[in-house]
């Protein structure tokens, strides 16, 4: 329905003289008071007069900040003069929301943030419609950032919504993931990383209620960036962004370790398999109250560590993941039973979605399988008050189903299994120290070389990267190179090139 | 062995690619993470100053916004009751911090003048302080150029400098008077 | 090779590139506000 003759006008007229206002030295001092005097204004101009004039109001308003944006966006000394116009309108925005219903009813707040939130959102994504590669995005990341920064600020009318409002950003940004708004990327990666924005979400809200809303927005930036990281060139765009989530990951390895634990599995389902460096960022995290032995202490007795036994939290549901449900079944009748034995003949089936190559196989599926068959494992041996090891792994309808897959696989398919094994290789947990054991077995008891060659594939390349490695992967790898009962040495890949050998040998060395 | 891209074969082609075209190291050898500008090792966390995913260091504290405690801040209606201060009582450092921040505003001046008066002289041209090391051997003098070693205030790195220097005492800035600034402010006010 | 979807979102992701975020584009403005401004010598620090 077309705005009423001359709104447009009107909002253009209200939003420069809130403007003068709120730029007016004399009222920095007591906006309150300058605001209370707007508010009125805007009553009398009948923006307050109900949801659809005030919806309008804020949809001029936010074009016109875009439009000025567009207009000056090549003169840098502009940009000062278009963040002082969007954050006094942002201010206003603010002032609003706080202001808004009774003292202590909250659901007026926010739904007033939440429609002006989806008001900016609509814009955008239109404006990337229209502009395309013409998009952009200062505009909207100074509206998005500024409203944040003022609804975090230290007040206990705000502190009463404080996790409303970033479930409100939160669901904000989800909506703007990069894989629908990819003009908006960089600012979107600037949002969410935002030091407040980290604090806030990870430290401030209490129980961790919001490391879930993050765990998902991290997962959207590695979705959208696997396709472009599958390729070992790097595109300068693409580098950039990577370099970015790099950073972040830094300081969440160092800030918020617990959070990359937590949700590793989600992570690492998501990020391409050849990114290897960031995956091992993401699984170096461990506990902080945790002290890691050193890996290469000599004789260092795994199973007799403190924290070896316990079982890590794994925020993801993995067990859902395993589809379809008949395959559910069967995996947990074999698991129960050891049958249907035609069971263990039809998993690669399950798994292989193409025959495309570089994509044969379902990633998230073969991950879940090995958690779950995993975990599985660890309870049952667990019934049987033990604990993994060489002797209690082995034996079992959870090592059928790992032999199998080592045996049935293509080498793409084995190189994605022993990929979702390593994975796990983490800080002292139970899941570390079963996986490791099992992978080990794998080695020792292969029928084929292939299977102990991309055994020690998949664990070289994970340690060849620069820093961080998970000290699960260095204690199984030290394992493998030292204990003569691998015959290690004795391989041909081992001493396939120069490089490969002295490679071998460096990591040897440190151990010793 | 292996001859695809999932065996050894395929790791050891990627490294020797990696050897000779930087570009695909990112990947496959990964990038030093302790050169991304944050303090691995700080003991502190990062997250407070981090200055974003693009920045090659931590956020300048001038660049973040602490929550400053209300009884710091000054009510307007109490600015003028509150006590004048007096620049004697304090240290050069908080000087020079009141010359560079309080720019267009007679503290600067003020600031100039208490420092002036510690014997600190201000360079019109090179806009730096200098003032002559105490004990120091005596200046050579020719006319109104000294040559010998001063101390300057180094703004950027917030710390005072000896070095050789070669002045023309005609460029330092006359002592600053500010009740003349405030005579000429209200005058044209 | 890339999927047409993801060749789009690399040429929007390309045109971004050029006009990037800076760290200052996340931060407050400083208003500085005089307390008693005065018209101070040129060879002053102005800013």
């Amino acid at each position: 329905i077309e705005d009423p003759p001359g709104f447009a006008e009107r909002v253009e007229y209200l939003l420069k003289d809130w403007i003068t206002i709120f730029h007016t030295p004399s009222n920095s001092k007591d906006m309150i008071k300058a605001f209370g005097g707007f508010v009125n204004k805007m009553n009398v101009y009948g923006i307050l007069k109900g949801d659809e004039p005030l919806t309008r109001f804020f949809r001029h308003a936010t074009q016109c900040c875009i439009d000025l944006t567009y207009r000056n966006m090549n003169d840098p000394s502009w940009k000062t003069k278009i963040f002082q116009w969007i954050d006094a309108y942002v201010r206003l925005i603010a002032l609003l929301v706080k202001h808004s219903g009774e003292g202590g009813s909250t659901s007026t707040k926010l739904n007033l943030l939440n429609k002006v939130l989806g008001i900016v959102v609509g814009i955008l994504m239109h404006d990337q419609e229209v502009h395309g590669t013409a998009f952009q995005q200062m505009g909207y990341h100074r509206i998005f950032i500024m409203l944040f920064l003022e609804l975090s600020a230290h007040d206990p009318v705000l502190e009463n919504i404080s996790l409303s409002v970033i479930t409100a950003f939160c669901h904000t940004y989800h909506i703007l993931r990069p894989s629908l708004a990819p003009g908006f990327c960089y600012s979107w990666l600037e949002l969410i990383s935002h030091r407040v924005f980290i604090g806030r979400i990870l430290a401030s809200i209490p129980q961790q209620k919001g490391w879930s809303m993050y765990s998902q927005l991290l997962i959207h930036l590695f979705k959208y960036l696997a396709p472009f990281l599958r390729n070992a060139e790097l595109a300068k765009p693409v580098q950039h962004l990577y370099k970015g989530t790099l950073r972040v990951l830094l300081v969440l390895l160092h800030d918020f370790p617990e959070f990359l634990c937590d949700y590793h599995f989600g992570f690492c389902d998501v990020i391409p398999p050849n990114c290897i460096q960031m995956r091992n960022l993401i699984l170096s995290a461990y506990p902080r109250n945790m002290r890691l032995p050193d890996p290469f202490t000599p004789n260092l007795k795994v199973d007799m560590l403190t924290d070896i036994g316990g079982s890590p939290r794994i925020f993801t549901n993995y067990a859902a993941a395993i589809t379809p449900s008949s395959f559910k079944k069967d995996l947990d009748s074999y698991l129960k039973a050891r049958s249907p034995v035609t069971f263990l003949s039809e998993l690669r089936s399950n798994l292989q979605i193409s025959n495309e190559p570089g994509s044969r196989y379902n990633i998230p599926l073969m991950n879940a399988l090995v958690l779950y068959v995993g975990t599985q494992a660890i309870a049952h041996i667990r019934s049987k008050n033990l604990g993994p090891t060489m002797a209690t792994i082995v034996h079992s309808a959870h090592m059928d189903i790992f032999q199998n897959l080592a045996v049935d696989l293509d080498n793409e398919g084995r190189y994605l299994f022993l990929n979702a094994i390593a994975n796990q290789l983490r800080y002292p947990n139970s899941h570390t120290h079963y996986f490791s054991c099992a992978i080990l077995y794998l080695f020792v008891e292969a029928n084929s070389e292939a299977i102990q060659e991309q055994i020690t594939r998949v664990l070289l390349e994970r340690l060849i990267v620069n820093r961080p490695h998970p000290w699960g992967l260095l204690i199984t790898f030290i394992e493998l190179i030292k204990n003569p009962a691998y015959k290690f040495w004795d391989h041909d890949f081992v001493h396939c090139a120069p490089e490969i050998e002295k490679l071998f040998e460096s990591v040897a060395n440190s151990c010793m | 062995m292996v001859n695809n891209q999932f065996g050894m074969v395929g790791l050891l082609t990627f490294i020797r690619a990696a050897e000779s075209d930087p570009n695909l190291v990112t990947l496959a050898m990964g990038q030093d993470l302790t050169a991304l500008g944050l303090n691995l090792t700080s003991i502190e966390n990062l997250y407070p100053s981090f200055g974003g995913p693009f920045a090659d260091s931590p956020a300048r504290p001038q660049d973040i916004d602490y929550n400053v405690p209300p009884e710091y801040l000054i009510n307007v209606s109490i600015r003028e009751k509150l006590s004048k201060v007096t620049l004697q009582k304090y240290k050069d450092d908080l000087l020079f911090y009141l010359f560079y921040t309080n720019v267009g505003d007679l503290m600067q001046i003020a600031a100039a003048a208490e420092l002036h008066s510690r014997d600190w002289r201000y360079h019109t041209e090179e806009k730096v302080w200098i003032t002559r090391v105490p004990g120091m051997t005596p200046y050579e003098k020719n006319g109104t150029t000294e040559r010998g070693t001063y101390y300057y205030f180094d703004a950027q790195n917030w710390r005072r400098v000896p070095k050789e220097f070669q002045v023309d005492t005609v460029k330092f800035d006359k002592c600053p008077n500010p009740s003349a600034y405030v005579a000429a402010m209200s005058g044209q006010s | 090779p890339l999927q047409k979807e993801h060749q789009i979102q690399f040429q929007m992701m390309e045109a971004a590139y050029y006009h990037l975020p800076t760290p200052s584009d996340s931060e407050r403005l400083k208003s500085y506000l005089q307390r008693q401004p005065v018209q101070t010598p040129p060879h002053y620090p102005q800013q």
